[in-house]
């Protein structure tokens, strides 16, 4: 957060408009693995008690204390020997995930001098309640955990939910913890955030799917850490935050697989644990084909380690030198270790670089289609999540088998973007109080900055990677227009995909019934600020989606529809829209049409509405499975 | 320890909470639990009760008690209580 929020355009202090009395009142709940209650980043200087519609506690256990900031605190994990029951925070996930969406605004942090700066949430002034449901040592965090945590943290009166946790892949909503709190939370105005999942670049992996809950994807900012490995006969770039200085000193160079005398050479290039001989490695720098085990070769006395993966689009801690490289330059460092009589090479401290392309979709971040429900575009807007340089707990390792401790490290995952739009959505809270989750996604999605898959090598699934763009939290104060969609709206749509009777009560907690007409409903038609539909792969399709937008910018105005690119046919009727008030609401329907997409290929446009002053964005997107 | 390795944590929701004034969820959750397992003890058996924003409870249970409880006309689904991941 020391680079990401500048990087968004939301500024320190105040550069950037704020409500601070607003924003003061404002709860954030965040269902993570704890918090560590003494970082600077929670702090309660300045704070005056908790907002009146505060109805938690602090139940955070042994030695644990909240304050004007922190304000809530509960844990549901399992007791276990390893740790006192406790909201502490053992993983050091939680309280980076909270300081990134409300933590206060702490100046000259850095890990070992990398990435100095401010780090800050997106709402500082906000309060933040916490409820725990993972812990270290345990393995995952329990879905009987997390349906609690909801149950309590909707009943607290939080303002909004960020959850960065699931599953690898999609699940029924009548199965998925997070869908069902989801559910209860948005029926009381809370917006949930969710992550995207780690499972990418390939495709159908995004784990949360539910149109109730906003999914975030992650990106890759302008800031990035590398780690230059220098060889005797040159140099090549890697990726990795080495905080570690050698000096620039040239060590002996040894491939993994050379280095066994116990394993066969396929498990002892990838340094599988108990392969590597110390005493062929001590004091070298060793090659492994994977990043998985480095820390086996500073186990064995190695200096610093050399080595290779697929993902190398961010940067990873390690607890000794290493650096990560790319396929290409690795093979590069191999074929000089290879032709050298006496190889060696020098693993440098880590740098940062500015990279002009940013915003791109990590590799990493999950992405669509929505398995489940194939006609709501899954995930819906895009933040930074690689690199991301927040509060820390102490009590946790800033990497595998590092004896440091730290109070600001440097996390990668949809994890850390997901409390970045969790910071947006709650500052655009705090400029309209009253606007129902569904209005606060739908702003935030339709004025987010166009990304390009393109730009990224590994990544051509256009708006499966990053929904409908990147956020853009300034833009998102004055979306002009929003789709709005309430409780009874996606009861409609639960019944369109046939829930009936106790499966709709399932989801909706309530005794409904489905109407005639809800039941013929298709779910393209659930007035969602994406258009998503799967058609036939080789015939010709039209397809038509209905909407209704609600006036939010000026009370007079006239918005004229325009459709973007030449992918698809669209066509917009009525293409022009006039309000006399603010809240009117207007209906149009987009109606587009092609030839089948091709297996597994996908077509997008955008709609536009624009007044002159107000650009209202939303993908639509045509695929085939 | 056969009975131990038997059973799992299960969620059993109950959609929303009753506008009713005199209910109460916990001991309803027990009563349920209580009838399902056939012994008024549930000790070791209820593992949490969710009563504030909406009703149900995860319970640890045989096979054969899911069954049984899915078809009880309070309780809307009965589905095991998965691990998730920190993403």
């Amino acid at each position: 957060t020391t680079m990401s929020w500048d990087f968004m355009g939301l500024k320190e202090g105040k550069r950037a408009k704020r409500n601070p009395s607003i924003e003061s009142n404002t709860i954030i709940g965040v269902i993570d693995s704890g918090i560590y209650p003494e970082s600077e980043s929670f702090s309660d200087k300045g704070f005056g008690p908790p907002p009146k519609k505060w109805k938690g506690v602090c139940e955070g256990g042994t030695n644990f204390s909240c304050n004007n900031k922190l304000i809530g605190a509960r844990s549901y994990t399992p007791k276990t020997n390893e740790f006192p029951h406790s909201a502490r925070d053992n993983m050091g996930h939680g309280t980076h995930t909270a300081s990134t969406a409300a933590g206060n605004a702490v100046k000259d942090v850095s890990f070992y001098g990398l990435g100095n700066g401010t780090a800050r949430g997106g709402v500082p002034a906000a309060r933040i309640a916490v409820y725990k449901v993972c812990e270290a040592g345990f393995e995952g965090c329990t879905g009987d955990g997390i349906l609690s945590a909801y149950d309590d943290a909707i009943a607290d009166n939080v303002d909004l939910i960020t959850i960065s946790i699931g599953g690898d892949t999609g699940q029924p909503f009548e199965v998925d913890p997070t869908a069902i709190g989801a559910f209860h939370a948005m029926a009381k105005g809370i917006l949930t955030l969710n992550s995207a999942g780690n499972s990418g670049p390939e495709s159908s992996t995004v784990s949360s799917i539910a149109p109730w809950i906003f999914t975030v994807a992650a990106s890759n900012t302008n800031r990035g850490f590398v780690t230059k490995v220098v060889l005797g006969d040159g140099k090549t770039v890697g990726r990795s935050v080495n905080s570690f200085d050698l000096k620039g000193t040239k060590y002996p160079l040894v491939y993994g697989e050379s280095a066994t005398r116990s394993c066969d050479a396929d498990s002892a290039r990838f340094c599988s644990p108990g392969c590597l001989d110390s005493k062929l490695v001590k004091g070298k720098i060793v090659l492994c084909d994977s990043a998985e085990h480095p820390d086996e070769a500073q186990a064995m006395g190695a200096i610093a380690s050399i080595t290779k993966s697929s993902k190398a689009d961010f940067a990873t801690i390690f607890s000794f030198s290493v650096s990560v490289l790319s396929e290409d330059d690795y093979n590069t460092v191999l074929s000089y270790m290879n032709s050298t009589k006496n190889p060696k090479a020098a693993v440098l401290k880590s740098g940062t670089t500015f990279k002009q392309t940013a915003p791109v979709i990590a590799s990493y971040s999950s992405r669509g289609p929505n398995t489940i429900i194939p006609d709501i575009l899954k995930p819906d807007i895009t933040a930074p999540g690689s690199e991301i340089l927040a509060a820390y707990s102490p009590d946790a390792p800033p990497s595998k088998s590092d004896t440091r401790h730290v109070k600001y490290s440097l996390l990668t995952g949809t994890s850390m973007s997901c409390p970045h739009v969790a910071g947006v959505a709650a500052y655009l809270k705090t400029f309209h109080p009253r606007w129902s989750p569904s209005m606060i996604q739908s702003a935030i999605m339709t004025t987010a900055w166009p990304m390009n898959a393109s730009a990224s090598p590994i990544n051509e699934m256009d708006e499966f990677a990053y929904g409908a763009g990147h956020v853009d939290p300034i833009s998102a104060i004055h979306p002009g227009l929003v789709y709005e969609a309430n409780k009874s709206d996606h009861i409609a749509f639960l019944c369109g995909l046939n829930y009936t009777g106790k499966n709709l009560k399932l989801i909706s907690g309530d005794s409904v019934s489905c109407t005639k007409e809800q039941t013929k409903s298709l779910p393209r038609n659930l007035n969602y600020p994406s258009m998503t539909a799967q058609v036939s792969a080789t015939k010709p399709f039209k397809v038509a989606f209905r909407r209704t937008v609600t006036n939010v910018g000026m009370s007079n105005s006239t918005y004229k529809a325009k459709v973007v690119g030449t992918k698809l046919k669209a066509k917009v009727v009525p293409g022009v829209l006039s309000f006399k008030s603010l809240h009117e609401k207007k209906s149009f329907t987009v109606t587009v049409s092609g030839k089948g997409p091709g297996a597994e290929k996908l077509v997008s446009t955008h709609l536009i509405w624009s007044d002159g002053f107000h650009s209202v964005r939303s993908p639509i997107v045509v695929y085939a499975s | 320890a056969k009975d131990d390795q038997d059973k799992q944590v299960y969620i059993v929701y109950m959609g929303a909470l009753p506008a009713r004034v005199d209910y109460m969820p916990m001991s309803h959750h027990t009563s349920l639990l209580q009838e399902v397992i056939g012994e008024s003890s549930i000790e070791n058996r209820l593992v949490r009760s969710y009563k504030r924003s909406f009703n149900g409870f995860a319970a640890r249970l045989t096979e054969s008690e899911r069954e049984i409880l899915a078809n009880m006309e309070d309780v809307v689904s009965v589905f095991p209580s998965k691990k998730l991941k920190l993403q």
